[in-house]
């Protein structure tokens, strides 16, 4: 099971939490500890890196109207410059004994803020890429809902024209996100969603098509023509459901159901 | 996107740091 659920935040983090978790067993096998090296260097080159992502991070929540990203994100600074806080004192600790057991249990504490908050952080911008693609498969289904109004040529002409656009953008979209993913289950289901959607769209046309028709034909076909044409409307407006919901889990929704 | 390039910096400094102590420490194990 994978432990990010992303491939670019397993790519960021995946190589520090292995560096802290090999600390941390260190620490824990040689509690005494043999000397350490001076780091206030590499303690000052992650705290010009803490300052950039402070204010990188709060550009990014000025410049976004997504009202959880302002909520999630500053929460996830405050703890990385906290954390950062913590590797200076333990250098400054270190500095003046080498040997010091608080100053390694504050390094190890302050490695892993700064994991945790940079985690915090990638998943709350994560989740609002997320949110602008489930904006994009919502305004798919409000374009699905008016199908029902197209009642002639022109109007399907029309309605074709304006769905097209935000259909490609919302396959595209979905098909990027889904080779993102670490969770080989949730890409499979976004997959079989995806293809769904691209094989039902040409029938769902040529449906409103035969019942528009009809419809000037006149006739009992009618009814059928309609029946046809919102089932060929459910049938697609199922899967962007589902596809929505797969795009809001994480592997930690499925752990919990274990 | 400028805030992933933050996040690497980041990771890729505190890798490096704690590295740097875990050096340190091995010698003795």
């Amino acid at each position: 099971m994978p432990v990010f659920h992303t491939k670019t935040i397993e790519g960021i983090l995946e190589p520090v939490a292995l560096q802290v978790s090999k600390l941390v067993i260190l620490h824990e096998e040689a509690e005494d500890g043999n000397a350490m090296p001076d780091l206030s260097y590499a303690v000052h080159v992650v705290k010009n890196a803490v300052d950039n992502l402070v204010k990188v991070g709060y550009d990014t929540i000025n410049n976004s109207d997504d009202q959880l990203l302002k909520q999630d994100m500053p929460p996830a600074l405050q703890r990385v410059e906290e954390a950062s806080l913590y590797l200076i004192q333990a250098s400054d600790m270190l500095r003046a004994d080498p040997f010091s057991a608080p100053a390694r249990k504050k390094l190890i504490e302050g490695s892993r803020g700064i994991l945790g908050g940079t985690s915090a952080l990638l998943l709350a911008f994560d989740e609002s890429e997320v949110r602008k693609i489930l904006r994009i498969c919502k305004s798919v289904l409000e374009y699905l809902a008016i199908t029902e109004v197209v009642d002639s040529m022109d109007d399907l002409v029309t309605f074709v024209k304006n769905l097209s656009p935000v259909i490609t953008r919302m396959t595209k979209e979905v098909d990027s996100r889904e080779k993102e993913l670490t969770h080989q289950v949730h890409r499979e289901m976004l997959q079989r969603s995806l293809e769904q959607v691209k094989q039902l769209t040409p029938i769902l046309i040529s449906g409103i098509k035969i019942y528009v028709i009809s419809k000037q034909a006149g006739g009992p076909a009618v009814q059928d023509a309609q029946d046809n044409r919102d089932y060929t409307v459910q049938k697609v407006s199922n899967e962007i459901h589902e596809i929505i919901r797969v795009l809001q889990l994480t592997t930690y929704d499925e752990d919990e159901w274990d | 996107e400028q805030i992933l390039e933050a996040a690497k910096s980041i990771a890729a400094a505190t890798a490096a740091l704690v590295k740097s102590a875990s050096a340190a420490q091995r010698e003795l194990v």
